[in-house]
């Protein structure tokens, strides 16, 4: 990789009693340019050249009384080059490009085709009353059934953490056995706050003693935790027919959280910002957590689009509260259906 | 990024005129791929 003229024929090899002081001659000394050189100070030029182009089209547009605009990064690729670098995102990622749902050309940026749509039929919505569907594409990392006072949600090996933590303090979580427990989370709820979620809370809570004879089921509080990978299909679906009464937002840091970030990063996902929603569905309490990554932090809710995450705030060590929307109290809150779409993550 | 889904779902349910029981069970294991609208867990009579 150097850039030298060699002399083709071969040296002379040095002889110990050479007269000119033992070093061969130094007329065809040949200077040694290594390649990496050669290719920074052809980029300069570049640079340089492209500079003087655009400082030279600038000049004439002002000559001509045309006012330059400021030009955006060039977050926009430009449409021959869409495909290939789609193409090229899909193999580092695993993505499958025949599911889009517009023709890779029309992808204006990587953070449009970041959170692309399917084509319509490609995520069948398992129809059976008496099932949970899955809200997202990805990988089950955890899942299991709660029980306790902490309710702990299981990290990894020797992290937990616990639900009111990732949920919130104010959550409407139904802890019967704990209802103590609950109490005191809910401390910092105002007092009407309280008679509206007071109201919630008996409508959740699983009944105090389980009768045999009644003919009401008893339920178990369980949760499953999935894990998207870059090259997944980044929109949130629902998972079952409910109605989601509270939103809560927590600006919290963003962490990856790829499978080594889980293993060394405690209470990761309640140090990330988040986006919970919860609500009731037939079967009781119902609470889904968005939580974003890094450069993956901005999540956008479909059925709120004014919420605006991942927004540059100071970074206070102390978790700050969350801020929380109630979605029309008189408990109808925002109906879906199973599969319907709710939000998205977004790349930055 | 990530999801993390928290629900009550029946654990058990003796009916009054029968011994059958409802309970919720995931039909997934640690490590699965999963897409949206497949099944998670379901419940079901015994």
């Amino acid at each position: 990789t150097s850039f030298t003229k060699k002399p083709l024929t071969p040296q002379p090899r040095p002889s110990v009693n050479a007269t000119n002081g033992g070093g061969n001659s130094q007329g065809d000394s040949s200077y040694l340019l290594p390649g990496a050189t050669v290719a920074t100070l052809l980029m300069l030029g570049a640079l340089h050249a492209r500079r003087m182009y655009d400082d030279k089209k600038t000049e004439e547009m002002r000559a001509k009384g045309i006012e330059v605009e400021f030009q955006p990064d060039a977050k926009e690729i430009p449409v021959w080059l869409r495909p290939h670098v789609y193409r090229a995102w899909a193999r580092a990622f695993h993505s499958n490009l025949e599911e889009a749902a517009l023709p890779l050309e029309e992808y204006i940026s990587l953070k449009e085709f970041f959170a692309r749509a399917l084509k319509e039929g490609s995520r069948p919505i398992n129809a059976d009353p008496q099932c949970l569907v899955s809200p997202v594409d990805g990988t089950i990392l955890r899942f299991g059934e709660l029980k306790g006072a902490g309710a702990m949600i299981e990290q990894v090996k020797g992290f937990s953490y616990p639900v009111f933590n990732l949920l919130g303090a104010s959550s409407l979580l139904p802890t019967t056995a704990d209802s103590n427990v609950q109490e005191e989370h809910s401390e910092s709820i105002t007092t009407t706050e309280k008679s509206k979620k007071s109201w919630w809370r008996v409508s959740l809570a699983s009944p105090k003693v389980w009768d045999p004879t009644s003919s009401r089921a008893k339920r178990g509080l369980f949760y499953c935790v999935i894990y998207l990978s870059p090259g997944d299909y980044h929109r949130i679906h629902s998972p079952a027919d409910w109605n989601i009464l509270v939103r809560r937002h927590f600006s919290g840091h963003l962490y990856p959280v790829n499978e080594r970030a889980t293993r060394t990063i405690r209470n990761l996902y309640i140090e990330n910002e988040r986006v919970i929603l919860e609500g009731v569905w037939q079967e009781g309490f119902m609470a889904l957590a968005a939580v974003g990554a890094t450069n993956i932090g901005s999540i956008e809710l479909f059925i709120e689009p004014e919420l605006q995450t991942n927004k540059p705030t100071k970074k206070s060590l102390r978790s700050e509260l969350p801020e929380e929307q109630i979605y029309d109290c008189e408990g109808v809150g925002r109906v879906l259906k199973k599969g319907d779409e709710l939000g998205a993550f977004n790349m930055g | 990024s990530t999801v993390v889904l928290v629900f009550q779902a029946p654990i058990s349910k003796l009916l009054q005129e029968g011994d059958s029981s409802q309970e919720f069970n995931f039909n997934v294991k640690c490590g699965d791929r999963i897409r949206v609208g497949e099944a998670l867990g379901r419940w079901h009579s015994s």
